[in-house]
């Protein structure tokens, strides 16, 4: 464990729970892409079913815990609970676009055919766009609340963090896993654009609407 | 090369 990856973990930890404080102190959903959040539920239910099969360690079963826990809560609040405030209409990202060909890849490039490896090749995949309906709303109603951009920046700095931290178990494990890094290049990416508004526009006290 | 370990990371 090196300090890129525990401050991943934590930039991650935090990114889901300002999410959570944000729709459970607001009492609304608004802005918020509930199809976004069901692909991460899906993305850790997926991903965390070796929590049955492999113990790494306490810290590693707890925050899959936790991360599969406030997963199914934030789902439950926006299509549960604050259902009437969400933005269904904006809500308008069609999942099969990004459902059927990341299936078809985890069938194609895994590193074994079993079910749970290829389960979790589905899950590394499903992350690398599961932002995209989010960002689909943002540039569809032209704005985002504050809030949700410290949401999003924090779950970009996550990504980020998880790559040098790639680069430093290269160099130091001599480790790395190409299925999860070249997925998690391309889900950064996805950032960059959010990344260069957040920086121009939200941190110097501006709200961040597009064009 | 790429060393298929045990997925540690989360």
């Amino acid at each position: 464990m090196n300090v890129f990856r525990i401050l991943g973990d934590i930039s991650h930890l935090l990114a889901i729970i300002i999410l959570l404080v944000k729709i459970w102190k607001s009492k609304s959903c608004a802005g918020i892409s509930g199809k976004s959040q069901i692909l991460f539920a899906l993305v850790f239910t997926t991903r965390y079913l070796d929590l049955f099969t492999t113990f790494i360690s306490i810290y590693n079963t707890v925050m899959k815990v936790i991360f599969l826990l406030c997963a199914y809560i934030t789902v439950y609040m926006i299509y549960g609970k604050f259902r009437k405030t969400s933005d269904s209409e904006n809500d308008s990202f069609r999942l099969e676009f990004l459902l059927v060909p990341v299936t078809g890849l985890s069938f194609l490039e895994n590193h074994n055919f079993t079910a749970l490896e290829i389960l979790w090749t589905f899950s590394i995949y499903l992350e690398s766009v599961a932002i995209l309906p989010q960002l689909f709303m943002i540039s569809k109603t032209g704005e985002a609340e504050t809030i949700t951009t410290h949401y999003l920046f924090f779950l970009g700095l996550y990504r980020a963090l998880y790559i040098a931290n790639w680069i430093w178990r290269y160099h130091t494990e001599n480790f790395y896993d190409q299925i999860a890094v070249v997925s998690g290049v391309v889900q950064t990416i996805f950032y960059c654009d959010f990344f260069y508004l957040y920086v121009t526009k939200v941190l110097k006290g501006k709200k961040l609407s597009l064009p | 090369h790429a060393l298929h370990v045990p997925h540690d990371e989360l």
